[in-house]
Parts: C-alpha cells; structure tokens; sequence
C-alpha cells in the first residue's frame, strides 16, 4: 500500500521535475539503507530529499498530491529517524 | 497560508524532527 501511494505520487509529479527528483533521491535513500554498510550514505540521501520535501510541502496547494506528499514525508521522516537511532546504537556499542 | 491551525503545527513538528535528524549522529 505503501508503494502504490508511493507510485501514485510520482505520478502525479510528472510535471513538477523538482518534486519527481526529491522522490527519487528517496527511492535512492531506501534502498542504500538495505545496503549492508550503506547506512550513513543513507541518511545523507534522507535529509537531501526530506529538505526539499519539506519545502515543496509548504507551497503545496491543498488537495489530494498535497495529501500524499504529506504522508510520504511522514514516512521518510520516521524511516529517517529509525536509521539514524540503528546508527548511534552501533557507533555506542564501539 | 492555504493549510488548517493543525497542519501548521504538523508541518512545524516535521520541520523540527528534520532539524534534528540533520544533528551529527
């Protein structure tokens, strides 16, 4: 369900090429963050695309891209945070 | 300026949570 509303929104970004690549650098964030090691890089790919996110939200007009650019930040932002903690953890155990 | 009282205060939670996760770990 998750992707699917994911897929919706790209589509739905098709004409603002600001928003579709702040996407992709998210889809890029996922998946190093299933890279064994790749975590860090991860996290730098989160906060890339979550600034960008974050602003294209606040000038978002209301309606139903509005909705789902919401929740896909919220997504992001608790995948971002749940990598971050993973992080810090190791590092503490060193 | 378009959002509710409650989206204003979502979106200030986000962009706090952001300001954090941009913290060195």
């Amino acid at each position: 369900q998750e992707t699917s509303a994911r897929d919706l929104l790209k589509e739905m970004a098709r004409d603002k090429p600001r928003l579709l690549a702040a996407l992709e650098v998210a889809s890029a964030a996922m998946a190093k963050a299933e890279e064994a090691g790749g975590e860090q890089d991860a996290l730098v790919l989160y906060q890339h695309s979550l600034g960008e996110l974050l602003l294209l939200l606040a000038a978002e007009p209301p309606g139903r891209r509005r909705e789902l650019l919401h929740t896909e930040v919220q997504n992001l932002m608790a995948r971002a945070e749940y990598l971050k903690e993973q992080v810090k953890m190791r590092e503490s155990r060193w | 300026a378009n959002t509710s009282a409650s989206e204003d205060t979502d979106y200030d939670d986000l962009f706090w949570r952001f300001e954090e996760l941009k913290k060195k770990t």
